[in-house]
C-alpha cells in the first residue's frame, strides 16, 4: 500500500459517500445518472467476488464492503425511496451500448480464462466508462448542481492517484498489470474535460453549467 | 492460487 493508492481509495470513498448523503439530506436525486450508478454497483458485485475466495487484509475487505452496501443504497434511493424526484427524461443513456461491447471484450482480453477472472476483467473495462451516462446527462441539462460536481470531482482524483499508484508500484516493485492501467487512463481521461470545468467554474464558487 | 497484485486493489 503506498500514498497515492491510500489517498486514491479515501477520495473514491468520499465521492460515494458524498453522493449518498446528498440524495438522503436533499430528498431528491435530481441530476443523478440512476444508469451510472447500476453499472457502479455491478463494477463492484462483479469485482469484488473474491471476498469469498480470499482474504487479503482486513482493510481490503471493509472497503470492499462498504463500496458494495453503499452502491446498493444508492441505486435503493434513486429507484426507490426518492424515485418521483429521479429524472429519467434526462437519463437517457443506453447501458446496454456499453456492458454488451464490454462484456465482448472481458471474454476476448483477460488475464484468466476462469469466470472470477472473466468477472474481474468485466468490472474493470466497466468501470472505466461507467461514469458516461453522468457525464452524457450534464452534457444534456447543460449542468450540475455543485454537490454532483464535487461527487464527480472526488471520483475523477481517485482514478487521477490509481494512475500514479502504478507509476510507482512499476518502479518500486516492479509490478503493473496492463489491463487496469489501459482501463484506468481511458477512465481517467475522460474525466478531463470535467476537471477543467471544475477548476475554472466550480473552484471559483460557481455553479457548473456548460457554455450553450 | 498465486497472490496476485492487482487483487488487492480496489
Amino acid at each position: 500500500m503506498n500514498i497515492f493508492r491510500l489517498v486514491g481509495d479515501l477520495s473514491h470513498l468520499l465521492a460515494i459517500l458524498l453522493l449518498l448523503w446528498k440524495i438522503w439530506k436533499t430528498r431528491s436525486c435530481a441530476g443523478v445518472s440512476g444508469k451510472s450508478q447500476i453499472m457502479f454497483g455491478l463494477v463492484y458485485i462483479t469485482r469484488y467476488l473474491d471476498l469469498f475466495t480470499n482474504f487479503i487484509s482486513i482493510y481490503n475487505t471493509t472497503m470492499k464492503a462498504i463500496f458494495i452496501a453503499v452502491a446498493i443504497a444508492t441505486i435503493y434511493l434513486i429507484y426507490f425511496k426518492f424515485k418521483a424526484t429521479y429524472d429519467s427524461n434526462h437519463d437517457t443513456f443506453r447501458m446496454e451500448f456499453l456492458i454488451v461491447p464490454v462484456g465482448g471484450l472481458a471474454f476476448l482480453v483477460n488475464h484468466d480464462f476462469t469466470a472470477l477472472e472473466i468477472l474481474w476483467t468485466f468490472s474493470i473495462y466497466l468501470e472505466s466508462v461507467a461514469i458516461l451516462p453522468q457525464l452524457f446527462m450534464i452534457s444534456k441539462t447543460g449542468e450540475a448542481e455543485t454537490i454532483t460536481s464535487h461527487y464527480l470531482f472526488a471520483l475523477g482524483s481517485y482514478r487521477a492517484l490509481y494512475i500514479v499508484n502504478w507509476v510507482y508500484r512499476y518502479y518500486f516493485e516492479g509490478f503493473f498489470d496492463l489491463i487496469a492501467i489501459v482501463a484506468g487512463c481511458v477512465q481517467t481521461i475522460l474525466y478531463c474535460d470535467f476537471f477543467y470545468l471544475y477548476v475554472t467554474k466550480v473552484m471559483h464558487g460557481k455553479k457548473l453549467s456548460l457554455p450553450a | 492460487s498465486k497472490f496476485d497484485p492487482s487483487k488487492d486493489e480496489l
